[in-house]
């Protein structure tokens, strides 16, 4: 499940550093 | 759990939603109804607003000079459709040119709204982090409840944006009429009129953004959702948080009977609001030759 929701997954992993949406 | 804990969870929850989510309800409504002082939203009621509003959809500041001359006064008593006569929308077009510029524009808007709704789903990830005991939960599971709740977490944000004429758009600064929005080319027409008759009846309701706080956090712990891998934590948490939700309510609306019941019960029917719309998308991708779907959103609504 991880691997298809690389984007969901590395939100809920990196607390303070923005994902490039 | 004592009383007491039970205020500070949904004190902690609440200070998480302010937090995270950059328009409250409080805000809205204050723009809704006009007691915004003269920061009243820039009106997008047909294609020429919409072209000339278009820069700024998704700004956080629209420029002063730029805003001031489309706005409806915010002596009218609030931001409607109604003041605004007829509206042509894109109907009135005949010229094929004037048909395909409007075309491109739409998906531009589509585009925008997409942007926006997974800018939308990183601060209902951050404010579900915030959830006691949620970080603790199996990440598959997080990645899961994530998945399944976060477009009922959107919609129901939406509500407090929405009366029966429109909806605020950019952080509070736009607000497009349900008018125009129903007079869009299928099936982005067909996208947000759900959302006007859903956010109408629960706004009904009266919540303020403390209540919204504890049930937003309600949804996200869903048990139930498929491919969970561990559930009883998870509904360990869900069943503290609805009961300091039934707390809540009890003490901040004495008078309004079997709201927690009917709260609940909007859980149904978003279920369905969420069915809908992933359908719409689906066809979308049919119809429209050159819309992309951005890559948070199909992770989301992939197999969901």
């Amino acid at each position: 499940l991880k691997e298809k929701h690389k984007i969901l997954h590395q939100l809920l992993q990196n607390s303070t550093s923005p994902v490039d949406l | 759990p004592e009383a007491a804990d039970l205020r500070a969870l949904a004190r902690h929850l609440y200070e998480a939603y302010l937090k995270y989510f950059p328009l409250t309800k409080a805000k809205a409504r204050a723009i809704l109804s006009g007691k915004n002082g003269d920061n009243a939203p820039f009106v997008i009621h047909d294609m020429k607003s919409l072209m000339e509003g278009e820069q700024f959809i998704n700004c956080r500041q629209i420029p002063i000079q730029e805003h001031q001359p489309q706005t409806l006064s915010a002596g009218l008593g609030g931001v409607t459709g109604v003041h605004l006569g007829p509206d042509c929308g894109i109907l009135g077009m005949t010229n094929i040119s004037e048909q395909g510029s409007a075309d491109a524009l739409e998906l531009r808007f589509f585009h925008s709204c997409q942007s926006r709704s997974a800018e939308g789903v990183r601060e209902v990830t951050e404010f579900a982090k915030s959830i006691p005991g949620f970080i603790n939960l199996d990440l598959n599971d997080q990645v899961t409840l994530l998945k399944y709740g976060v477009i009922e977490v959107l919609i129901i944000m939406m509500a407090p944006l929405m009366n029966k004429d429109g909806t605020l758009i950019s952080y509070g600064q736009i607000f497009m009429t349900r008018e125009f929005l129903k007079s869009l080319r299928k099936p982005f027409c067909q996208m947000m009129e759900p959302k006007f008759e859903f956010s109408v009846k629960f706004n009904t309701l009266e919540l303020d953004d403390s209540d919204m706080a504890l049930f937003l956090a309600v949804i996200i712990l869903s048990g139930d959702r498929p491919g969970l891998l561990n559930v009883k934590p998870i509904e360990q948490l869900q069943e503290t948080v609805l009961h300091s939700l039934e707390l809540q309510l009890k003490l901040n609306h004495p008078d309004s009977v079997q709201l927690f019941a009917k709260l609940l019960q909007k859980m149904t029917d978003l279920r369905q609001i969420v069915t809908d719309h992933v359908h719409l998308i689906q066809l979308l991708k049919k119809t429209e030759v050159d819309m992309c779907l951005h890559p948070l959103l199909q992770e989301i609504m992939k197999d969901l």
